[in-house]
């Protein structure tokens, strides 16, 4: 394929075609467009090279390139799914996709799976779990008795771990979610169905006629 | 007191996993 006038000299590493992007995720072409406009606003939040680094990653989420957070640290993880410490152009809309309202539950699923299998050992285990726990009341500042922690772990593991093993397999996930939908909530974004009107300025980009 | 919420109810609840602050201007 040619690569004609200045277009490929702006596009940064990483950079994929919005047809191609929108064939293989919930996103239209104008979506995946719009897409790229808030992706050029994080990555060049802090370093501009057309990356997201984790800082910026950071920055966009809570206002603040400095401030930890597990499940943040956790979602970075996941959509960098190079493992090069940066998320690329492609590998942000493949990985919002799964938060589209139209996505699929499995895959929503799937993800809230990995996110919380945080030592990636294909189980969500209760040491995870109370990780997890310990830190969402961290982050609240709430203090909290270690038999209440205990019991909200006992009352999770005795009504997810059906087969009593002390950890959660993707099957037992799968169930339990189902029983619980409302925990897959935190897994749509309903925003991603209307990315072109929070980003119109994408029209202005646009290699598609029809950006409607 | 008896406990009623499960921990992925109470995890769920983190900023880190509220990506629509992505969106925020």
């Amino acid at each position: 394929m040619g690569c004609f006038g200045s277009k490929c000299l702006k596009e940064p590493p990483g950079y994929e075609n919005p047809a191609i992007l929108a064939a293989e995720t919930a996103f239209s072409v104008s979506e995946v467009e719009a897409l790229y406009e808030l992706f050029k606003k994080i990555s060049s939040s802090v370093i501009d090279d057309g990356l997201i680094h984790k800082e910026e990653f950071q920055l966009a989420l809570f206002r603040n390139s400095k401030r930890e957070n597990l499940f943040a640290d956790r979602v970075f993880d996941l959509f960098d799914v190079k493992r090069n410490g940066v998320i690329e152009f492609g590998e942000f809309v493949r990985s919002l996709s799964v938060f589209h309202p139209n996505s699929s539950f499995e895959d929503k699923v799937n993800f809230a799976f990995k996110l919380y299998d945080l030592r990636q050992t294909g189980f969500i285990e209760r040491e995870e779990v109370e990780q997890m726990i310990v830190a969402i009341l961290s982050e609240s500042e709430m203090e909290v008795a270690a038999e209440v922690i205990e019991a909200i772990l006992d009352k999770t593991f005795s009504e997810a771990d059906t087969n009593m093993d002390g950890r959660i397999d993707h099957q037992e996930w799968t169930a339990y979610v189902l029983k619980n939908p409302s925990l897959m909530k935190i897994m749509t974004l309903p925003y991603l169905k209307d990315v072109t009107t929070c980003f119109p300025s994408f029209v202005f980009n646009s290699e598609v006629e029809d950006a409607s | 007191k008896p406990v009623t919420m499960n921990a992925f109810e109470l995890i769920s609840m983190s900023q880190g996993l509220n990506l629509s602050n992505l969106f925020e201007k």
